[in-house]
C-alpha cells in the first residue's frame, strides 16, 4: 500500500487514449474532426443559429497533420477557455437533462491532449463572443491537475463584430483517407443528419468540398426535460429531493417529475399509503422505494415528444436517397420511451432496398442524436438489435441483399459504452424499441417486396 | 456558460455505469464478481500466496441478490480503506509498470456504487492484515466528492491471525443462471487461467462448486518493467524525465530504459548527433524528438521475458482439453513485443479442433492478463484478428467447423476499448501479433488435417 496513489482523470484518459478514440491513426483524425464539429453544431444550436462550420485539414509531414475547425456559434468567454479546452469532465451539458451531442465535459480538452503528446504544441483558440475583442490563445492541458494552461494571449480588434471560435491544432500519427472510417465520410453523414448546417471541407490535397444547407428552417431546439417517473429509482428520487426546493414531497412529485399531474399524485398516494405532505428532506430509502413501487403499477403518458428532436422522416429519406439512390425507403419515428433513470429517448429508423443499398448484404447506419457513429459497430446495441431481425421473413431472402438500416436514437443521455461514443450500450428498453421499429419499416418493405415479385409474375406469365 | 460545471469522476461513472459493465441484470452480477475476483487475485500475487477465493451469491429477493467474496491476500490497513472502496482512480497498480489484473483503480468502487445506488444500502468489509485486529467497516462512496464515506466502524479480536478481505454487498437489477455471460463461466474460466488458485463458488440454490487447484505451484509473479526503447515518444520521454534522479541524459536512457547499454547509447549518439552529457531537466521536445528518430533507426534486443507471465502453453492445453475435449490442440507463445508508449507484451494462443470445440463455427476464447474476457466480443481487437485469418488456408473448409481459437494477451497495461475493461483496443503491434500466433497454430492445424485426410484416403482405398 506504499505504492497507493491517485491519478487525475486527465491522466487515466491519456493513459487510456483509446478509450477517447484515439486509437489508429485514421480514427484518431476523424475523432478530432468530429469533436470539434459535434462542440459547434451543440453551440449553434443552443443559440439558434444557421450553423456555419469549417474544417480544413492540411499536411505537415508524415503522418503530421494540421487540423482547424471554426464555427459561427456563440465564442467562448476568456475566463471559460481553461476549462473549455484543458479541463475534462468540465462542459455545460453533462448535468442537464438535454439532448446534445455532447455530454461528458471531455471532448474537445481530449483533443488538445492529443495534440499535445503527440506534437509537444499547445492548441491555438480564437474566439469571441461578438464583442469588442477577439481573444487569440495558446492553450494546453496539465495532464496531472486536469487544467487548463494558457501558455500565450493575444487580443484582437473585432470591428466586424465576429462571434464564433476557431481551433487550430498540430497532431501526429494521423493517416488521412477518404474511406468510410475517414473526416470526409463523417462530415458527409453529419451533413445528411443536419440539413441546415452549412460545412466546409477542405481536404489536405487542397480539395474544396460544400456540403451546402439543403433546409432553410432551422430546426425546433431540444428543451430542458424534466425525468418521467418510469423507470425513476429510489436514488434518482433521492438524488432529485436534494436538488429540489419543494417543501412536501405532493408538490415535489408534480414539479419535478414530467407528466405527473395532481391525479397522479392521488394514485401514488392511494396505492403506496405514503404521507405525501411530509418534507422530501425527510424521506429515506424505504420511503422513496414505496413511492417507485407505486409509480411501477401507474400508467403514465409517454414522455412529451417537444424535447427531443429527431432527424426527421424526410430529411432521413432525403439523405437515405442521396446516398443510395435505393428502389425503396421507408421511414419510422417511433413515440417516446423512457430507459432506466426515466430518461426518455426516441427511436428513428429507415430502411433503404435496391439501388445502391447494402454492402454485400446488411449495411447498417448509425447515429446518437444526429451525431454518425463510424466505428465500434460490433459492439453497438444498434448493430445487435438490426442483425435480431429475420429479414427472411420480411422477403429479404438473399444474404447479400442490397439493404441497408439506419437508426438513430436521440436521448437526453446516450448510454454509451465508452467515453469514446461510438457504441449504444444493449439497454433493454431501447433494444426493444430498436427491434419494434425496425420490424415496423420491415412489414412495409416486404409489402413492397411481395408486390414487387407479383407484378414479375405477371409479366412473366 | 452560466450552466457550465464540473463533475467528479465518480458522477460521470455512475450516470454512464454501462461505461463499468453495469449494463444488463446479468452482466451488471457477472461484473460484480469480476471485480471483486480480480482484486483477490492480484493481491494474493503480489503477496506470492496460493488464493483461496470464496464467491458466494444468494438471492434475497427477486432481481435482488448478496454477493459475498472473501480472499486470503494481504488485508486492506484501516487508512486505506475509504479509498479503496470509495475513490475511483485511486489504486496501487495504475502507475506503475507492472502486469496485473487491475489498472485503472476504480473496479471495486464501482461495485460500492452499484450496490448503494441500487439498494441504498453500504458495503460491509470485513479485513485485517493478519494482526491483532479484524476491521468490520460499512462503507459507501460520496459521489459528488468522489471520497469513501465510513458508516460504521467495528473492531474485533483476531486470535487465529486471519489475514485477507471479505467484502459483502447486496444489489437489485439483478439476474443470475449459468449461462457463459454469468458468474459460474466466468469463475470457471478464471479457474482454468489460474490453475494455483482454489475457488469456491456457492449459487444461489445453495449448489457448492469447487474450482480446486490443480497446480501445486506458484508460479512466477510479474515484474515491473522499465519501458522499452521501441514505441517511445518523445513525451513519453520528457514524462520520464520528470520522474528520475539522473544527472546526465546518458545514464538516464540506461537507467529508465530497458535494454539500452552504454553501447546502444553510443549509437543514439551518433546517429542523433545530441550532446547526452546535458543534465535531462534541459531536455526539451525538439530534442527529445531527435532522440526518438534516432532510436526508431536502431534494433534493440526484445523486452525480457521475465516481467510478463503468460498462463503457460500446458495449462492452456489442460484447460482447453478440459472445457471441449478436442481431437487436436496446438499452443503458441510469441515472444515479448512492444506497441506505443514502449509498453511490452505478450500473445499467448491455442487452437482446439474438433470434438467440443467450435459454436456453429468459429469460436473465440479471449483473455487479458489471465482475465477472462466475457463481454464486448464485437468490439474486441482479438475478434478482429481471429475473424481476418483466411481458415480455409489452413484446411478448414466449413464455415461451421468445429473450431475454438483462444488467445491470452498479457502486458503492463491492456488498451481496453472502456472501463469495463472487457474488449481490447485495435492497436496495430498487438493485432499483428495476435494474427502471427493464430498463422503459427494455424499451420499445426493444417498439418494435422491433412493428415488427417490422407490417412481417411488410405483407408477408403
Ligand atoms: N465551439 C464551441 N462554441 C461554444 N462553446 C463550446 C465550443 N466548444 C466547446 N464549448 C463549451 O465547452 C464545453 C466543453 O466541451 P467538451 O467537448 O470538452 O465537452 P462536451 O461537449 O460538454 O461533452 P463531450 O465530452 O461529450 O464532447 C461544452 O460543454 C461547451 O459548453
Ligand atoms: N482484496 C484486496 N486485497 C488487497 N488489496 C486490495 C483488494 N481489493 C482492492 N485492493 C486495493 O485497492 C486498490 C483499488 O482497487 P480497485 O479495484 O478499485 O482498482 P484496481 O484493481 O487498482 O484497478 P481496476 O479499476 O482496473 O480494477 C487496488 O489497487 C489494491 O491496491
Ligand atoms: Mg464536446
Ligand atoms: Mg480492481
Amino acid at each position: 500500500f506504499k505504492s497507493f496513489k491517485m491519478q487525475s482523470v486527465s491522466e487515466f484518459f491519456k493513459k487510456n487514449a483509446a478509450m477517447l478514440g484515439y486509437t489508429g491513426k485514421l480514427r484518431s483524425l476523424t475523432t478530432l474532426v468530429h469533436e470539434g464539429v459535434t462542440n459547434s453544431l451543440d453551440a449553434c444550436e443552443e443559440a439558434r443559429l444557421f450553423p456555419d462550420i469549417s474544417v480544413y485539414i492540411s499536411e505537415i509531414g508524415p503522418e503530421h497533420y494540421r487540423v482547424i475547425m471554426e464555427d459561427n456559434a456563440s465564442g467562448i468567454p476568456l475566463d471559460y477557455i481553461p476549462h473549455v479546452f484543458g479541463k475534462m469532465l468540465a462542459g455545460s451539458k453533462a448535468h442537464r437533462n438535454i439532448q446534445s451531442r455532447g455530454q461528458q465535459g471531455i471532448g474537445v480538452s481530449g483533443a488538445v491532449m492529443y495534440s499535445q503528446v503527440t506534437t509537444g504544441k499547445p492548441t491555438e483558440v480564437v474566439t469571441s463572443t461578438g464583442d469588442k475583442i477577439i481573444n487569440k490563445v495558446n492553450i494546453k492541458i496539465d495532464v496531472e491537475k486536469n487544467a487548463g494552461e494558457i501558455i500565450s494571449r493575444e487580443t484582437l480588434k473585432n470591428p466586424d463584430k465576429w462571434r464564433g471560435t476557431r481551433i487550430n491544432l498540430e497532431a501526429k500519427n494521423l493517416q488521412y483517407n477518404r474511406s468510410k472510417y475517414g473526416p470526409y465520410s463523417y462530415l458527409k453523414m453529419t451533413a445528411i443528419a443536419n440539413p441546415h448546417t452549412r460545412i466546409l471541407f477542405v481536404e489536405p490535397d487542397g480539395t474544396k468540398i460544400l456540403f451546402d444547407r439543403n433546409v432553410r428552417v432551422i430546426p425546433k431546439n431540444p428543451k430542458e426535460m424534466k425525468p418521467h417517473p418510469h423507470g425513476t429509482s429510489a436514488d434518482d428520487i433521492l438524488s432529485m429531493i436534494k436538488n429540489s426546493s419543494a417543501t412536501r414531497v405532493r408538490t415535489f412529485l408534480v414539479s419535478e417529475f414530467t407528466r405527473v399531474s395532481t391525479k397522479k399524485v392521488e394514485e401514488i398516494e392511494q396505492i403506496s399509503g405514503l404521507d405525501l405532505d411530509i418534507n422530501p428532506k425527510k424521506v429515506d430509502w424505504e420511503y422513496a422505494e414505496k413511492l417507485v413501487n407505486a409509480i411501477k403499477q401507474i400508467t403514465f403518458m409517454a414522455p412529451p415528444t417537444e424535447g427531443l428532436i429527431p432527424i426527421g422522416a424526410d430529411s432521413v429519406k432525403l439523405g437515405l436517397e442521396g446516398i443510395l439512390a435505393p428502389e425503396f425507403v421507408h421511414t419510422v419515428t417511433r413515440s417516446p420511451q423512457t430507459y432506466h433513470g426515466g430518461i426518455a429517448f426516441i427511436v428513428e429508423a429507415g430502411i433503404a432496398y435496391g439501388g445502391g443499398a447494402g454492402n454485400n448484404g446488411l449495411d447498417i447506419i448509425r447515429y446518437a442524436n444526429r451525431t454518425p457513429l463510424i466505428f465500434d459497430q460490433g459492439g453497438c446495441c444498434i448493430t445487435e438489435a438490426a442483425k435480431s431481425i429475420d429479414w427472411k421473413r420480411y422477403g429479404v431472402k438473399d444474404d447479400n441483399a442490397p439493404l441497408t438500416i439506419f437508426v438513430n436514437l436521440v436521448s437526453t443521455h446516450i448510454p454509451y459504452t465508452s467515453a469514446g461514443k461510438q457504441a449504444i450500450a444493449t439497454e433493454e428498453e431501447i433494444y426493444n424499441e430498436i427491434r419494434f421499429a425496425l420490424m415496423e419499416a420491415g412489414r412495409s418493405l416486404s409489402r413492397y417486396l411481395s408486390g414487387k415479385r407479383r407484378a414479375h409474375e405477371k409479366l412473366t406469365k
